[in-house]
């Protein structure tokens, strides 16, 4: 099955797919083409997984990570831990495009994006929220601490480190909307 | 997340990946999707690839840049694939996790890991045969 030109993502996310691939049709780069197509992806907010209104965090902000990498040069643009700024890809490509670095983090990476034109708003949604309130109704429930108190299986923080270690690693239930 | 690969008619190829992470996270964790060789990586001179799943865990092992140094050493993308997922899963036997490869000729592949309510991996591909996004699949 070898035929150039070629978009590949993972999971079933076929409009960012078209996206990529009417970028390349029009003459796009491959960097342009995956570009698009991962931004399209941020704007369908895709499986719940990708851009603004996802996957909230333990105080409920939903932060961004996205990286673009260009094959011929080895040059790498990504943002992390990204906060209120909704084309993540479109920071990365500016990190790659704009400064010697690879990875911008946090706030300081969501000043640089604001800095570099993108919109800062607010990434939180009515989904988000509600998936942030179920959580805290269920105990805070998947959570991701260990070896502090109180007992993070049982109960919401705030935690303190606990004296003693459980060694072992638990296997966690599988939620496949909820993945890097 | 979406993990995505774009490789031209003359070979140039491109790798990048966009999500808002695992729901529920500490605040501050970064998954290893903005991490080059982990989330994914590209080599016009071998090819490239994309990870998915437990990011975690996956940004550990280095995937989707020991896929692309498979495939560098002629392996073929699905086997490329299969091998880095393999590599995880003897330290992690449940993790969650999938990767796609393809090569700089354009042939591609995908694996996955099996686990309880995951057993099968969808991606989707475009190229000049099909001209539009087909859904793929692989078996875990």
């Amino acid at each position: 099955h070898a035929s150039l030109p070629l978009v590949i993502n993972t999971w079933p996310f076929g409009d960012a797919t078209a996206a990529a691939w009417s970028s390349l049709q029009a003459g796009g780069s491959v960097l342009d083409a995956v570009e698009k197509g991962c931004a399209r992806c941020e704007a369908d907010q895709c499986d719940g997984s990708v851009g603004y209104g996802g996957s909230p965090d333990e105080t409920g902000e939903t932060t961004l990570d996205a990286m673009i990498m260009n094959g011929d040069t080895m040059e790498v643009g990504a943002v992390a831990d990204l906060r209120r700024i909704k084309n993540a890809i479109g920071v990365a490509r500016a990190v790659m495009e704009h400064t010697y670095h690879t990875l911008l983090v946090g706030e300081s990476a969501s000043v640089f994006a604001e800095n570099m034109g993108f919109i800062a708003e607010d990434l939180t949604t009515n989904k988000s929220r509600s998936i942030y309130s179920q959580w805290l109704k269920g105990n805070c429930q998947p959570n991701y601490r260990k070896n502090v108190f109180p007992d993070p299986s049982k109960y919401c923080g705030p935690y303190k480190p606990r004296a003693t270690r459980k060694p072992g690693r638990r296997a966690r239930r599988t939620n496949i909307h909820s993945h890097d | 997340t979406i993990g995505m690969i774009a490789i031209d008619e003359d070979g140039h190829v491109a790798a990048g990946t966009s999500t808002n992470g695992a729901r529920h996270k500490v605040p501050g964790r970064v998954g290893d999707s903005p991490i080059a060789g982990a989330g994914a990586y590209a080599d016009s001179s071998a090819g490239a690839a994309a990870a998915t799943g437990n990011g975690d865990i996956m940004m550990r092992f280095l995937p989707s840049y020991l896929a692309v140094e498979l495939m560098r050493a002629r392996a073929d993308p699905s086997a490329a694939c299969k091998t880095a997922i393999s590599r995880i899963k003897r330290h992690y036997p449940e993790f969650f996790g999938a990767l796609i490869c393809a090569n700089a000729t354009g042939h591609y592949g995908a694996a996955c890991n099996k686990v309880p309510g995951f057993s099968q991996f969808h991606y989707m591909v475009s190229d000049s045969k099909s001209n539009i996004p087909l859904l793929k699949s692989v078996d875990c």
